[in-house]
């Protein structure tokens, strides 16, 4: 576990944090993609199957794949009951069938084996790098976003993005490849880089 | 160099 993988899992749980406090606090999921939400829950639940079998090899990993899953299920539970009258499904209006139709194109056709557990984890490696658009696009159409919102969408973004170094350590230190992962992450951190950018220059 | 047969990462 290098400084990296740390810092992008505790970057990951900090936007997690964040999210809710923002919805409990304000009492509203305003700005918030319900899409994106849910693309989310499907990444874990596809992700994490293998909580199911792996669950005894890393206390780590279990607990944090228990606390993404719970906690994106838990902040969908809050958009549809106690904040739904406050979602606009008009405004949340990207396609997600081409988002989820790609990546299980692409898992089906390039993962490292040909089985349920493979290609799924394949599957949600690529929707991941993808899910943040309906976000984007939310967040593009409604032009000012709260600043809280944009945290958000920063620490989300900087999970995967500082999994990149992770990856390139990992290489020369344990000759480490999962090229799945790293294509993904790379185009996931291209997607987040024009609100990076806005981003940098606005804090 | 093989792809990591165990998922050890989030």
């Amino acid at each position: 576990m290098n400084i990296f993988r740390i810092t992008g899992d505790l970057s990951h749980l900090i936007s997690i944090f964040i999210l809710l406090h923002k919805m409990r606090t304000s009492k509203s999921c305003i700005g918030i993609s319900f899409k994106s939400q849910v693309l989310y829950l499907i990444v874990y639940v596809t992700r994490y199957l293998d909580l199911l079998w792996t669950f005894q090899h890393s206390a780590y990993n279990s607990l944090m794949k228990i606390i993404f899953i719970a906690s994106s299920a838990y902040t969908i539970h809050l958009m549809l009951n106690d904040f739904k009258p406050t979602h606009d499904p008009n405004i949340d209006t990207f396609k997600v069938e081409y988002l989820i139709g790609g990546s299980a194109i692409l898992a089906l056709l390039f993962p490292y084996k040909w089985t349920t557990a493979e290609v799924l984890w394949s599957f949600s490696i690529w929707l991941e790098s993808v899910a943040i658009l309906p976000q984007l696009f939310m967040l593009q159409r409604t032009g000012e976003a709260e600043t809280i919102t944009t945290h958000y969408i920063f620490a989300l973004g900087a999970y995967r993005a500082l999994y990149i170094p992770n990856w390139l350590y990992r290489y020369f230190t344990e000759s480490f490849t999962d090229p799945i992962s790293t294509i993904a992450g790379i185009i996931q951190t291209i997607l987040y880089s024009d609100f990076f950018y806005i981003y940098y220059t606005k804090y | 160099v093989v792809a990591t047969p165990f998922k050890d990462e989030l």
